[in-house]
């Protein structure tokens, strides 16, 4: 464990709260994507499957996977039932099939191994890579956002960003490199690269979310 | 040869 890991674990953790918190003060889950709520609960659910078999592994990564699949899945019931009359279908269109395809495709031809439980890690990982493109393409339709949904996208984005000096760490200092996480991590990051230039020049400087 | 020890990452 090292602390762009654990910065990276919390950024992720704190975004999802101030996703709730979005929901609770503007009592709306206008601008939020359920599309990739709904990818995202996917990836946690085919990632984390072992915490039925890894009580070893750590308290803290067992916790974390459990937070994380509770809340996903709180967040999209909570889009569906309470919040469910700011849902925009006409917005949220993207086609998701084809990243859950393409995700599955990827799997299949580059798991470590071939056993239900490494395709699904490896399907998890490239889904999560692609997961939040419905959710800035809904950005890209609206040309704008609330700033706390700026707030939860740029946490959310530096999770991964985070891990990738994580993942630099780790090859240098324990000979630990995995590829394929690697891989989709810096795809990850790149695909929130404009987001993140638009956010670092209007949104930290007190103005408004808006795509030129 | 890669070395995956296990996915212990989030």
């Amino acid at each position: 464990m090292n602390l762009f890991r654990i910065l990276g674990d919390l950024s992720h953790l704190v975004s999802i709260f101030i996703l709730l918190q979005k929901m609770r003060s503007t009592r709306s889950c206008a601008g939020i994507s359920l599309r990739t709520q709904i990818l995202y609960l996917m990836v946690y659910c085919t990632r984390y499957l072992d915490i039925f078999w890894t009580f070893n592994a750590s308290l803290y990564n067992s916790s974390m996977k459990l937070v994380f699949i509770l809340s996903t899945a709180y967040t999209i019931y909570l889009m569906r039932t309470v919040y469910k009359t700011a849902l925009d279908p006409q917005i949220d269109t993207f086609a998701t099939y084809y990243l859950v395809g393409g995700a599955g495709l990827l799997a299949v031809l580059f798991p470590y191994k071939y056993t239900v439980y490494e395709v699904l890690w490896s399907f998890s990982i490239w889904l999560e890579s692609v997961a939040i493109l419905p959710q800035l393409f809904m950005l890209q339709r609206t040309g704008e956002a609330e700033t706390i949904t700026t707030h939860y996208l740029f946490a959310l984005g530096a999770y991964r960003a985070l891990y990738i000096p994580n993942w630099l760490y780790r090859w240098f200092l324990e000979g630990h490199f995995d590829p394929i996480a690697t891989v989709a991590g810096i795809i990850q990051t790149l695909l929130y690269s404009d987001f993140f230039y638009i956010y670092y020049t209007k949104v930290l400087k007190g103005k408004k979310f808006e795509l030129p | 040869e890669h070395v995956v020890r296990g996915h212990d990452e989030l």
